[in-house]
């Protein structure tokens, strides 16, 4: 297959370097389109196996850097609600996306002060680097995670007030060298047992990485307090949260051959050949008995 | 069955069980087979977090000579084994490859320390076939 577009990164991605010459044509993932061979976190290793001769395990190549526990633990927890033990993709219908990626930020300096009118406020400047988003990869939703431990007691609600901006380098302008966006929204909460927050920036993300930016530098401002807005108008008592930098989630529809789409599953089973063909369950007429079901018996049914 | 004769020395006793046995199923005949890995084996296991065991299962086996609707395989796949036989052995005779396939998800560590939760298409082989 030709290669659908090139790779984010110019070299190919994982820890693969591009080989010498002389082991070129020896190695598998060579032969393969730029549009495969690179942004793939399963294929690279794979490949690297098959065409080393040695015992030499891919471990030793994989560089450093160790991700973030409390990611870890999430990225765990997705894992669960996504798949089956055997690593079988669960039938979701809001299962849109084939591909989740968590990014913690590669630095970031804090500020933080105390304004008891305001409650806590936690404001700090994250810059994420996005290069193993491949050009395949289209964004569907994207996240800020906050996990936190709160000494508030449980069954408390918390309302927070999230002030984000954007940070880029408009070169374009020598003027004013950097442009920002910002928007400012609040959520409200009730804190149970949950460690994460999840704050849904998609459409504030957007713009910035449908542009295949690399690097995304913004500034977080998050302001909590205890207290429902509805019931009590006066917000008392900030919550002393120990907030920890928030991680971006991105969650992506890869487009590439190697990804599993669902819809292309259902097509593909319905064309494949020699297949018995799949008695197909009698057509439901909307209109028909099952439009006259009433309210109960319609969720009973979507229940079962 | 007058030529059979005359061409097969009388001492052959023409035995039919024998000449059907050659459209009876092979032994090993093409089928599905389990097998399971785990990433520990590979010394994988530091950057796949997840899953911890996978079963790709693999397809082995001879394919009858008259495959038919047997296997999903198309006419050609008797005609390869009527060339195999009659024309030029060095043609190879259908081979027993998976038909179908069932995806994996996988959690990974990239070597930026990012996490990626990824579905990959056609990882584990769910029927086999003959071409």
């Amino acid at each position: 297959p030709h290669s659908r577009g090139r790779g984010v990164s110019g070299e190919p991605s994982g820890s693969l370097v591009a080989p010498e010459d002389t082991a070129r044509e020896f190695n598998p993932l060579w032969w393969l389109p730029k549009g495969v061979r690179r942004g793939y976190a399963l294929l690279p290793p794979l490949l690297k196996v098959l065409s080393e001769r040695g015992h030499q395990s891919w471990e030793s190549e994989v560089p450093g850097l160790r991700p973030d526990s409390r990611a870890l633990r999430y990225m765990k927890r997705l894992y669960k609600m996504s798949a089956t033990r055997e690593g079988i993709p669960k039938a979701h219908k809001s299962h849109l996306y084939n591909t989740v990626r968590l990014f913690t930020p590669c630095s970031e300096c804090k500020h933080r002060h105390r304004d008891l009118m305001k409650g806590d406020i936690h404001s700090v400047d994250l810059l994420f680097n996005l290069d193993r988003v491949t050009a395949l990869e289209h964004l569907l939703k994207s996240v800020l995670l906050y996990s936190f431990d709160t000494s508030v007691p449980i069954s408390s609600s918390i309302t927070c007030t999230c002030h984000l901006s954007t940070k880029e380098h408009d070169f374009s302008s020598p003027v004013c060298p950097s442009v920002s966006h910002s928007v400012a929204f609040s959520l409200h909460f009730e804190v149970r047992k949950r460690k994460w927050v999840e704050i849904d920036v998609t459409s504030f993300l957007q713009p910035l990485i449908a542009t295949n930016r690399r690097d995304l530098h913004m500034a977080v401002n998050l302001t909590c307090l205890m207290g429902d807005p509805q019931q009590n108008t006066d917000l008392e008592n900030p919550v002393n949260v120990a907030l920890v930098p928030p991680s971006l989630l991105l969650y992506l529809n890869d487009t590439s051959e190697q990804a599993y789409h669902r819809w292309n599953s259902l097509r593909h089973r319905r064309k494949s050949p020699g297949q018995p063909r799949q008695r197909s369950s009698p057509p439901v007429d909307p209109a028909g008995e099952e439009g006259k079901e009433n309210s109960q018996g319609k969720r009973a049914s979507r229940r079962r | 069955r007058a030529e059979s004769t005359k061409d097969t020395p009388a001492t052959t006793p023409y035995n039919l069980s024998q000449y059907f046995k050659q459209f009876l199923f092979p032994q090993n005949e093409c089928e599905l087979h389990n097998f399971r890995l785990s990433f520990s084996q590979l010394k994988w296991d530091r950057w796949i977090i997840a899953p911890h065991r996978y079963s790709p299962q693999y397809c082995k086996g001879d394919c009858p000579r008259v495959v038919g609707h047997r296997y999903g395989s198309p006419v050609h796949t008797m005609v390869q084994n009527i060339i195999y036989e009659k024309l030029d052995p060095s043609v190879p005779r259908p081979s027993c490859v998976p038909a179908e396939y069932s995806p994996l998800s996988v959690l990974t560590i990239e070597p930026d320390g990012s996490i990626v939760y990824k579905e990959y298409e056609d990882m584990i082989a769910t029927k086999c076939t003959c071409r």
